[in-house]
């Protein structure tokens, strides 16, 4: 038996949201410690990992692991059936090919269960090897959202440069070229308005806009993001999921013929 | 040109 209740049930539609346009379909490990679910996009260029903690959850059961495939369409459509103050539960059967997702009104008074057929799907799982990076940015997830939209007018590249100075973004096509750059904040009211580099050498690298803008669905998630280089391997772009997890986007770099 | 590397030849399958 798997039983998962979510009484800030917002988070989970909002984690949908954050991958369905990137993944068709995916697996979700449902084990003792919590809910997993790593994939690849079709094009085998990025991978979407999210981690949502069993105590994160307001009830949580997961007798044996169980591997739930879903089409994240139909997901989607199901989740949207729920209000953002609903409280959300996902039950299955051991060995089931049926998940129900039950949602309750705060006042209980409306109640709704949606059954959705689970999938049998073949995934690769990848290693991901644990990585000091040599930068680590963090910046509110909003400023870095609008800094993808922005450059997308130039060209479908964005390079990311990050020293010492602070983190400068830039693109270049036909209409001309941009650039924005970002200084450390050396004081800010709040904390999720602050940008933060740690840096232990330059790193400047190259990436698709159309995949950062797909990133950035993730923003209602987390007021801060955090980018996270290293020359020459994938960058990170990680939001955290209320309490209860995060979600990281890996995204291999463009290189230079 | 630069072109786009894949994921996959970064990280080992399991």
């Amino acid at each position: 038996m798997f039983e998962a209740r979510l009484v800030q049930g917002s988070l989970l539609k909002k984690v949908l949201d954050a991958i369905k346009e990137l993944l068709n379909e995916a697996s979700w490990d449902c084990a003792d410690s919590g809910i997993q679910l790593q994939a690849m996009d079709n094009s085998h260029v990025s991978l979407v990992s999210v981690n949502l903690r069993a105590e994160g959850f307001d009830k949580y059961r997961c007798d044996r692991n169980l591997i739930m495939g879903m089409d994240l369409t139909s997901m989607s459509k199901i989740l949207k059936c729920a209000a953002n103050d609903d409280i959300i539960t996902m039950k299955a059967q051991d060995n089931a090919d049926t998940v129900t997702f039950i949602f309750e009104s705060p006042s209980q008074e409306k109640v709704s269960d949606y059954e959705m057929k689970l999938m049998n799907l073949d995934q690769d799982h990848l290693g991901i090897p644990e990585t000091d990076y040599a930068c680590v940015i963090k910046l509110p997830s909003g400023e870095f959202a609008r800094i993808c939209r922005d450059l997308s007018n130039f060209g479908e590249s964005i390079v990311i440069a990050c020293s010492k100075e602070g983190v400068k973004f830039s693109a270049a096509g036909d209409i001309g070229t941009g650039n924005i750059k970002l200084a450390q904040t050396s004081s800010v009211d709040k904390e999720e308005e602050a940008v933060i580099i740690e840096m232990q050498e330059p790193v400047t690298l190259t990436f698709a806009c159309r995949y950062l803008n797909m990133f950035t669905k993730a923003t209602p998630l987390s007021p801060q993001v955090s980018l996270s280089m290293s020359p020459d391997v994938p960058l990170v772009v990680e939001y955290s999921i209320g309490d209860i997890g995060q979600i990281q986007y890996f995204l291999a770099p463009k290189i230079d013929d | 040109k630069a072109s786009q590397m894949r994921i996959d030849s970064y990280f080992t399958s399991i």
